[in-house]
């Protein structure tokens, strides 16, 4: 969902 | 991803890995702050917790594993292979003074009130200031190694480029993390002094030495 992606960064 | 942030990353690994070859071929970890070391280990620790919960990509994951083995690995040769290089005596910097506002904060500040929301937003928080005994530690020696200010560069440049990579995904993407940008702001600043006198001196062959 659009919170896993915004936690994509190291 | 975008070469920003693949450039960040990268100089982060570059700083990580010379500051784990300097301790490990020197048998020295002198000039060092170990304090620093733990902060970053516990940023790490703080900030990857997902490792557990949720796959992103092979890189994603591989990197954080990397990064936390690196960071223990740093802090265990600081505190027990080379315990006796360390200079305890110059890394006085009261980190409590920085932990437990930071801990405070990150409970009043966040995107979410959940267990991994707030350690990830204590770890950004702890980050943009977890340099700061390792500078401390340098205005008191007068000096650093050539070596340890390569390392310097390098971690104070992966947050500069990840401030690009954050202009790069608001023009493109839409996305903009305001806690992330505004910590990578002020931990980015604190470094501006250092980079003023690496360029000035480090990078004209002479060695870093504060105004003595």
């Amino acid at each position: 969902d659009e919170s896993e992606k915004d936690k994509d960064e190291l | 991803m975008n070469i920003f942030r693949l450039t960040g990353d990268l100089s982060h690994l570059a700083a990580i890995i010379i500051l784990l070859l300097k301790i490990w071929k020197t048998r020295s970890c002198a000039g060092i702050s170990g304090k620093s070391q733990i902060l970053f280990a516990l940023v790490f620790t703080t900030r990857y917790l997902d490792l557990l919960t949720s796959f992103i990509s092979l890189y994603n994951t591989s990197m954080k594993f990397i990064y936390i083995g690196c960071a223990y690995a740093t802090v265990y040769m600081i505190y027990a292979k080379f315990k006796a290089t360390y200079d305890g005596n110059h890394d006085t910097f009261r980190v409590e003074f920085l932990v437990v506002p930071i801990g405070g904060l990150a409970f009043l500040v966040n995107h979410d009130f959940s267990p991994l929301e707030i350690l990830w937003t204590f770890s950004i928080y702890l980050e943009s200031v977890a340099i700061l005994p390792q500078l401390f530690m340098i205005s008191k020696t007068g000096e650093a190694e050539t070596i340890t200010t390569h390392y310097l560069f390098f971690l104070g440049l992966y947050r500069a480029l990840y401030l690009m990579n954050w202009i790069w995904r608001f023009y493109f993407e839409g996305f903009f993390d305001m806690i992330a940008i505004v910590a990578g702001v002020v931990q980015t600043i604190l470094y501006c002094d250092f980079f003023y006198l690496y360029v000035t001196k480090v990078l004209k062959g002479k060695k870093l030495s504060l105004p003595a």
